[in-house]
């Protein structure tokens, strides 16, 4: 048996939102620890990591691992019948082949219920080692988000180099070329509002802009994004779910022929 | 041009 509820219902719609145009169909894995998901877009260039952790939860109640494998388009159709203020609960019994999410007013004055099928979905996982990375960048997520999204008028590709002096983005295409900067700016009133760059040694890599957009629509669900770059390996971009886990999105980098 | 890599030529299948 699976119940989790969820009062922050706003929490799993927006998630919703921000991967289910990168991934087609994935398992939500459940267990004591937490609900998670590990899913790669068709390419195999990008992966969605997600976990929201059992205490997160007003009630969680997971009796064995379960793994259930879901179309993320129609979940996102029936999460969008869900009020931004609703709380959310996500039932399932054992061996059942399909899903509930239930839906309750904060006055509890409407219920809804959306039965879903569950799929059958054979998805290995990545093993991702933790990794100490030689540049990590915290920023505002929406200027991050403007950034991609400036950038992806002129150019596909960015190149994200860190030095001391801060972290440059650049394009260049048809039309011409693009490069913004950002210096570290810790004199902010607010700290959402603070640039930091922690670099331990200059990096710079290439990536396809299409992607990082589209990891930008989980911009509703935190303030900040946190990317760490590396040399040669995946850039990550993670936003934090308030209190509640994280999701990741990484990137594998476009290298000289 | 460049070549874009994918995940799997960093991490395996655990």
């Amino acid at each position: 048996m699976l119940e989790l509820r969820l009062v922050q219902g706003s929490l799993l719609k927006k998630v919703l939102e921000s991967i289910k145009d990168l991934v087609n169909d994935a398992n939500f894995d459940c267990s004591a620890t937490g609900f998670s998901l590990q899913a790669m877009d068709s390419s195999h260039v990008a992966l969605v990591a997600l976990l929201l952790r059992s205490e997160g939860f007003e009630h969680y109640r997971c009796d064995r691992n379960i793994s259930m494998g879901m179309n993320l388009g129609n979940m996102a159709k029936m999460l969008k019948c869900a009020g931004n203020d609703d709380i959310i609960t996500l039932k399932a019994d054992d061996g059942s082949d399909t899903v509930t999410f239930m839906f309750e007013s904060p006055t509890q004055d409407k219920i809804a219920d959306f039965e879903m099928r569950l799929m059958d979905i054979d998805s290995e996982h990545l093993g991702i080692p933790e990794a100490e990375y030689h540049a990590i960048l915290i920023m505002p997520s929406a200027e991050f988000a403007r950034i991609c999204k400036d950038l992806s008028s002129i150019g596909d590709t960015v190149v994200i180099s860190v030095t001391k002096e801060g972290v440059k983005f650049s394009t260049r295409g048809d039309i011409g070329t693009a490069n913004v900067v950002c210096r570290q700016n810790t004199t902010v009133d607010k700290p959402e509002e603070a640039t930091v760059i922690e670099m331990p040694e200059p990096v710079s890599l290439t990536f396809a802009l299409r992607y990082l957009n589209s990891f930008t629509k989980a911009t509703p669900l935190s303030n900040t994004v946190t990317i760490s770059l590396s040399s040669e390996i995946p850039v990550v971009v993670e936003y934090k779910i308030a209190e509640m886990g994280y999701i990741r999105f990484y990137l594998a980098p476009k290298i000289e022929e | 041009a460049r070549e874009q890599l994918t995940m799997r030529q960093f991490y395996c299948f655990r």
